[in-house]
């Protein structure tokens, strides 16, 4: 997957 | 961001000013645990180590904050606000919280992303928000009686979870590369935890009487 907006939650 | 993860940070926020509302307007934390209010500063330092290396946006990075900053001044009250801290209920609030700390850690280290000094806080987090209400709900049941912003900030932390579900599961049909089964298997396994709280809750509200769980 695309790591880059992998932590995009809170 | 889809409106179930908007709302699910709503509920989060919601939840938080709850506590800090009853907290400051009754000076009582009774009912409240200091053990899983712990937990969440340690879940929010650990995962937001990030707001040093990543920017994604103003919104993530003001909530992040606004989580780190409301979690210590919830443990500080509670530990440090000379009114408040008497009214904690030590005798009922003794889940051994160091062991979820611990098997969270060597989860951490298990199951990542990848092993780098980052993912590995990142994974250790999201494992021990999983478990960090547990001696919340056992302080719950031992109490028996929940007052109303007690009863109402468990609740809110309720919906919060269940918020994110829906939002994984919007993003798993509208997203070409949704995957993420770390948060999303941890995320299951803490809302399946407020199951039988919610249930009690429901009930409580139907018959318009005040929340009891049983012992």
């Amino acid at each position: 997957h695309d790591f880059d907006d992998y932590h995009d939650e809170l | 961001m889809n409106i179930f993860r908007f709302a699910g940070d709503m509920t989060h926020l919601i939840s938080i000013v709850v506590l800090l509302l009853k907290i400051y307007a009754t000076k009582s934390c009774s009912g409240i645990s200091l053990k899983t209010q712990e937990l969440y500063v340690i879940v929010f330092l650990a995962r937001y180590l990030d707001l040093f290396t990543d920017f994604i946006s103003v919104y993530n990075t003001v909530m992040k904050l606004v989580f780190i900053g409301s979690s210590l001044a919830i443990v500080w009250c509670m530990r440090m606000h000379r009114a408040v801290k008497r009214t904690y209920d030590k005798e009922l609030d003794t889940f051994r919280h160091y062991f979820l700390v611990l098997g969270s850690f060597v989860l951490a280290l298990l199951l990542h992303e990848k092993f780098t000094f980052q993912e590995i806080f990142w994974a250790f987090s999201i494992y021990l928000e999983a478990v960090a209400i547990l001696p919340q709900l056992v302080m719950l049941q031992r109490s028996g009686n929940v007052d109303n912003l007690t009863g109402q900030y468990v609740f809110f932390l309720g919906a919060y979870r269940a918020f994110y579900i829906l939002n994984w599961i919007y993003r798993f049909f509208t997203e070409p590369h949704f995957s993420r089964w770390i948060a999303c298997l941890s995320g299951l396994v803490q809302t399946a935890f407020y199951a039988d709280f919610f249930y009690y809750y429901f009930i409580s509200w139907k018959n318009n009487a005040k929340l009891q769980l049983p012992a």
